[in-house]
């Protein structure tokens, strides 16, 4: 897996076509609301826990 | 019916007069532990058909003379329902008599997949007319294959496992992290970490995480004796390979309307759970639908 193969794929998955360029500053004002941390936290533990069967 | 550009088309329920017989192999213990099926292959040996027989069903042309075996896995579900699923069909020809022999390895693929206590391995073979129709010859009703209690067993149905020790032709799990990887190095699943706090494209863009371990697959898989690799031939050389992957969950930063807001997303694929060695044009098992 490259770096390249990975922007490839978040790309894709946001259907864009260049990865944005965002600003330090609005990043700093930025708070992961607990929703969304839940969510990631959530998806991570399940991914953990299911395999996808390749070949 | 009721649309210009169709015409209504009717149908018509021809009956295929299909003589169906059930074969049943009980498999457990038949497959060795830690072993990869490679093919598994049903024998059925076509009777001769008594000259007398082919003269009363009148002069059969080499078209005609044909009828349809197909092998079907049956599966009796928990609620006592059956569903069968296609795994060969070949032309049989009634001119011919001897073994025929039909591709099995996805139906024992779907009975590796039963929950256990496992029901035998259970093969429905009907032999159909080659066309279905009023003019279609009666060929079908000429194929016979012996069953079980032949005499002196001869020419009984046989089903051929041909399997390959994972113990050597398999892949060895984890890397050892203290031995270089080298050309020797037999097929394992190596640590590999994604640092995205070094990538410039993910500042200021990927949130979560800073990174992960991706894993990857490295080493070599001993590959089968020549007399297998003429056997299969459509089989390519073992190599090693991702066989489970996982997906990896990011939060990254959208900027929608001139704000910008946290997004989870998740992208498949990406973590190696575990290498394989695998040969290229091997069947891929399909799953047990329900």
């Amino acid at each position: 897996l490259t770096g390249e193969q990975l922007l490839g794929s978040l790309l894709q998955q946001l259907q864009l076509s260049e990865a944005p360029v965002l600003d330090r500053a609005d990043m700093e004002e930025l708070v992961i609301p607990a929703h969304v941390r839940a969510q990631y936290v959530t998806l991570l533990q399940r991914s953990h826990g299911d395999r996808s069967r390749g070949k | 019916r009721f649309s210009q550009s169709f015409r209504e088309v009717a149908g018509r329920f021809l009956a295929s007069e299909a003589s169906t017989h059930l074969l049943v192999f009980g498999m457990e213990q038949r497959l060795p532990p830690n072993s990869e099926l490679v093919q598994a292959v049903l024998r059925l040996f076509q009777e001769p058909v008594p000259k007398a027989t082919l003269h009363r069903h009148g002069r059969l042309s080499p078209r005609s003379a044909r009828a349809r075996v197909t092998v079907e896995w049956l599966r009796v579900r928990d609620d006592g329902s059956n569903r069968t699923s296609l795994i060969d069909s070949r032309l049989v020809s009634v001119h011919e008599s001897g073994w025929k022999v039909f591709d099995v390895t996805e139906a024992v693929n779907f009975w590796q997949q039963l929950s256990r206590p496992r029901q035998p391995l259970l093969l429905q073979v009907s032999v159909q007319r080659e066309h279905p129709g009023p003019l279609a010859s009666g060929a079908h009703k000429l194929v016979r294959f012996a069953s079980q209690g032949a005499p002196a067993g001869l020419g009984e149905p046989q089903l051929e496992l041909h399997t390959l020790d994972l113990g050597d032709y398999g892949a060895q799990g984890d890397c050892d992290p203290e031995a270089p990887v080298t050309e020797g190095t037999r097929c394992c699943r190596q640590e590999m970490y994604i640092d995205l706090q070094g990538m410039k494209w993910a500042d200021n863009w990927v949130l979560e995480p800073p990174g992960f371990l991706a894993y990857e697959c490295v080493g070599t898989c001993q590959q089968p004796p020549e007399a297998l690799a003429f056997k299969w031939p459509f089989l390519g050389p073992r190599q090693c390979i991702a066989s489970e992957t996982a997906s990896l969950p990011m939060i990254v930063s959208i900027k929608e309307g001139g704000r910008t807001r946290p997004q989870v997303v998740s992208l498949p694929n990406m973590r190696v759970q575990k290498c394989s060695c695998a040969s290229d044009g091997a069947l891929v098992p399909r799953g047990l639908q329900p």
